[in-house]
């Protein structure tokens, strides 16, 4: 178990940003995809306890580590995804939703989302025409090891490329969609099988959208680089 | 009340909008419905319009045969024949210092929420989550009357007699799914899927509440050392400066013939 607890100040009637300092892990029991490895997961426990109160909140979630890159492949044009540094051949299924009237259940999910990885599968690809899936949907990806290509509410019929050419510009509000995105995004972030946002299916969103989620699904250069060289590894053992 | 999430999924009813002739205010203070007087009916939720038409059998299911022709579609009923009233009840009795917020993890496509006679507002959007403070508007006996209206897309669409994927298209101008016109492979369902779609809970703090962490791994050395980095929002609901201590703990899963003593 790692444990680590900080003291903070808050205003009254205000609401801070706050980054708690890293916990170092050494060789982490990694998540891994469907056919490649365990999908170690670890629980995260978030509490915060407030003086001559108590335990004010806690937050609770399963948590993977992996780290999931994907690039296009100047040969093919095609995307290729690598897990940990490995390169995986993706076998993937179409997803639209369990069920047209949205009666979505855990049961279901996992039912649906086991027979994937029963036969094989290693990414499921949400349908932009359908839901932003579930935290129940992503819960069972990430104990089956499926990952997740999750498409925004754009497609080629509706947006710009139908017969009659409909609504060029995708939706008439465009910041509310950008706040939907947003939202979505803070919903579903920390799912370890969650490996792809794409814009829409057969269509690139409007360019202020499209640059937009771009923009703001970039990861933050905070977390790109390594701590100072004094956490070496040698000095850590 | 315990800290933490109550989820709201049992004893809902529902009825059609143009079928109740009380306002929010009145649902939720003098008048509120009783499940076994029409026009009121036991409602699926989270779920949709025509889940709760299904269950209660006032529609054939769609899945079935042609079923899914005699339903009314949304195009010739018009909006307000599938805008449709959603009420229940809860318990939630406070201690001091604690606060509560009351969640919709979706609803299509818009809402009004009313709470012991006080009306909110929820803006459009299929894929937006909504959470309201109702530590005031709580009753002191501690029995509390909700009433939701959900309203369907602002673009339902027409389908088409030939069909095609995506109807006549209309629905893309909202900011929700786009399958419900219909698809190649998928026959339009009649109320755009409208309804309360997901999730609705309490959640009850003290005077600070954590929203939305975010936990993000970086690798280096091979994958041999690894740092969890976690920010969170952190909200203080009080009039007072709050000292707090923030706590994360990870651990593993207990695996194989290992048990903690």
């Amino acid at each position: 178990v790692h444990l680590q607890t900080q003291q903070l100040s808050i205003p009254a009637g205000s609401s801070v940003q706050y980054t708690l300092p890293e916990l170092f892990f050494y060789k982490p029991n990694l998540w891994w995809p469907n056919g490649m490895g365990k999908q170690s997961l670890y629980d995260v426990e978030i509490t915060v306890n407030v003086e001559n109160h108590g335990e004010s909140d806690s937050w609770s979630q399963h948590f993977g580590f992996r780290k999931i890159e994907s690039y296009i492949d100047s040969n093919t044009g095609g995307r290729l995804f690598k897990v940990n540094g490995k390169p995986i051949f993706i076998r993937g299924g179409n997803w639209i939703l369990s069920d047209g009237l949205l009666r979505l259940s855990k049961k279901r999910y996992e039912t649906d989302i086991k027979f994937h990885a029963d036969m094989n599968f290693n990414m499921m690809r949400c349908w932009g025409g359908g839901l932003a899936e579930r935290p129940d949907f992503y819960h069972y990806c990430d104990i089956y090891g499926l990952l997740v290509w999750q498409e925004f509410w754009i497609t080629g019929d509706c947006d710009g490329r139908g017969d009659p050419v409909s609504n060029p510009n995708g939706p008439l509000d465009h910041d509310l969609f950008l706040l939907c995105a947003r939202d979505t995004v803070k919903l579903l972030r920390n799912h370890p099988s969650l490996a792809l946002w794409v814009g829409g299916n057969e269509q690139v969103p409007p360019e202020d959208i499209n640059t937009a989620l771009k923009k703001d699904l970039q990861l933050h250069p905070y977390f790109e680089t390594s701590m100072d060289c004094e956490h070496s590894l040698k000095d850590i053992c | 009340a315990a800290v933490g999430k109550k989820v709201l999924d049992a004893g809902w009813f529902a009825a059609r909008s143009t079928e109740v002739d009380f306002t929010g205010v009145e649902l939720t203070t003098t008048h509120p419905p009783h499940s076994d007087q029409a026009p009121w009916l036991k409602a699926v939720v989270p779920g949709t319009v025509l889940a709760t038409l299904v269950k209660n059998k006032l529609v054939p299911d769609p899945f079935y045969g042609l079923e899914n022709e005699s339903i009314l579609d949304i195009a010739d009923s018009g909006r307000e024949y599938y805008t449709f009233w959603f009420f229940t009840t809860f318990e939630c009795k406070l201690s001091t210092n604690q606060h509560v917020d009351l969640n919709f993890r979706a609803i299509n496509y818009s809402a009004e929420v009313y709470l012991n006679g006080h009306k909110e507002v929820l803006p459009k959007g299929m894929f937006r989550r909504h959470s309201i403070d109702i530590t005031h508007i709580l009753n002191p006996d501690g029995e509390n009357l909700l009433a939701v209206l959900v309203y369907p897309p602002d673009h339902p669409g027409r389908i088409p007699p030939e069909g095609g994927q995506g109807g006549d298209h209309e629905i893309g101008k909202d900011v929700a799914a786009q399958y419900v016109e219909g698809w190649d492979w998928m026959a339009p369902i009649r109320d755009r899927n409208t309804g309360i779609w997901d999730e609705v809970s309490l959640s009850i703090t003290g005077p600070v509440k954590i929203v939305d962490p975010h936990l993000v791994s970086s690798f280096f050395d091979n994958y041999k050392r690894a740092y969890l980095n976690t920010t969170v929002e952190l909200v203080n609901k009080s009039d007072s400066v709050a000292e707090c201590s923030l706590t994360i703990q990870v651990g593993t899963e207990l695996e194989g013939d290992v048990y903690l003593v």
